[in-house]
């Protein structure tokens, strides 16, 4: 079973197009990793962001660089996983 | 214990098995409203069940119902289950509902992507495409809101297989999409499609291949304002609406597109709540808010089927 342990979900807010085409490249760098679940449209919508623990760092950088604001909307997944697993489990019972 | 529909917890996610299973259970509490058919075989080979809600004649017009479709958002099958239930409950009770079913028929497809769904819950709760291997690459899926024929290939989709919006090797080539088309060409009465996505609080209608607005746009979107508005008068969950390419982005092949290009005038995508804070990770706390919420949108748009025959 994949984990996702550590990785993060930023909720991300591009303030115009050029940064909306900055987080498309990001989103289309295979080594990052990260998987758009909401996906960037237009400025001042938000974008949330799967990210893997692993890119992190990589990826926080790329936005701070761009001045591209952003918060973490799910500090660690695998723990909402975890959550949501023990709830089912607590259910059948 | 006798199995029963009473015991079964609508506010907690459950496996296939055990949905399926309660499917089975609520054909047994109403053997004259609800049947089970199975519109074909997934590419794993699993049942895609229907559940089929008709009070009789033949043929009449009809309202497709889907969750599931992108196995991940487990909101829109849990909203699924409990929509399906209180559709049984209310039928004899609710005025409109016992209308619409005293007219149409109601197609209901929980699980309309089985193999992604078994996969979220045993390897990887992401999931959100198909299962079926792409020739010639290491990654797996299709995504099968861009398989459809309408607009198929176009730059709202993408020719990646290892893309979430890998669109396919060619239209329906996803056995669970084929299945639908089959189907609702089959039935040839279908006057109304709606498939529920999660997440992002909006109420979607054709087009999204296109920018150009669709021939009943003005209606659609008026029923649309209707729905988004019952729907937040519940809890003040706040919706937008309107045609997908102007409400979100360009999305080539995807349900609704093809179902209104087919014939069917009231195509509607929901995008269901995520408050902000989970995403696809709903706690299971809010299915029940999240699917009573729903309930008033869905019925402004069944009661309008029905009002307005074509």
């Amino acid at each position: 079973e994949q984990l996702f342990v550590g990785d993060q979900v930023l909720r991300i807010t591009a303030r115009d197009e050029e940064q909306i085409a900055l987080l498309r490249v990001l989103g289309e760098r295979a080594e990052m990793q990260v998987d758009f679940w909401r996906d960037p449209t237009r400025p001042h919508h938000p974008a949330d962001l799967r990210v893997p623990f692993a890119s992190l760092q990589a990826v926080k950088f790329f936005l701070e660089s761009h001045s591209i604001s952003y918060s973490i909307m799910i500090e660690d997944v695998q723990e909402l996983l975890d959550e949501e697993k023990k709830n089912m489990t607590k259910s059948r019972r | 214990t006798e199995r029963s529909t009473s015991t079964f917890d609508f506010a907690s996610y459950h496996t296939i098995e055990e949905i399926y299973d309660w499917m089975d259970v609520l054909v047994d509490d109403h053997p004259n409203l609800i049947s089970k058919i199975e519109i074909g075989r997934s590419y794993e080979n699993r049942s895609l069940y229907v559940m089929k809600f008709s009070t009789g004649g033949s043929n009449r017009p009809a309202i497709w119902l889907d969750t599931g479709i992108h196995s991940r958002e487990w909101i829109t099958q849990a909203t699924g289950v409990w929509t399906a239930n209180k559709i049984a409950e209310e039928y004899g009770q609710d005025p409109s509902v016992t209308a619409i079913l005293d007219s149409m028929d109601i197609f209901f497809e929980i699980i309309a992507n089985p193999d992604g769904f078994v996969f979220t819950h045993s390897s990887n709760r992401l999931w959100r495409k198909t299962r079926s291997i792409n020739a010639g690459s290491d990654c797996i899926g299709v995504d099968p809101n861009r398989n459809w024929d309408a607009g198929f290939g176009g730059s709202g989709s993408s020719s990646d297989p290892c893309s979430e919006i890998y669109r396919g090797p060619y239209a329906h080539s996803e056995r669970e999409v084929k299945a639908i088309v089959d189907f609702i060409h089959g039935h040839g009465n279908v006057k109304s499609v709606i498939s529920i996505h999660s997440y992002s609080q909006m109420l979607l209608f054709p087009y999204g291949y296109k920018r150009g607005p669709a021939a009943h746009h003005q209606e659609l979107n008026e029923l649309a304002k209707k729905a988004v508005s019952d729907l937040a008068a519940m809890y003040g969950t706040k919706y937008s609406y309107g045609s997908i390419a102007d409400t979100i982005y360009l999305a080539d092949g995807t349900t609704v597109d093809w179902t209104y290009d087919n014939g069917v005038k009231y195509s509607f995508t929901f995008e269901l709540r995520d408050t902000g804070r989970y995403g696809f990770l709903l706690p299971s706390t809010e299915i029940i808010p999240t699917a009573t919420e729903t309930w008033p949108a869905l019925l402004d748009i069944m009661v309008h089927v029905l009002e307005n025959p074509y």
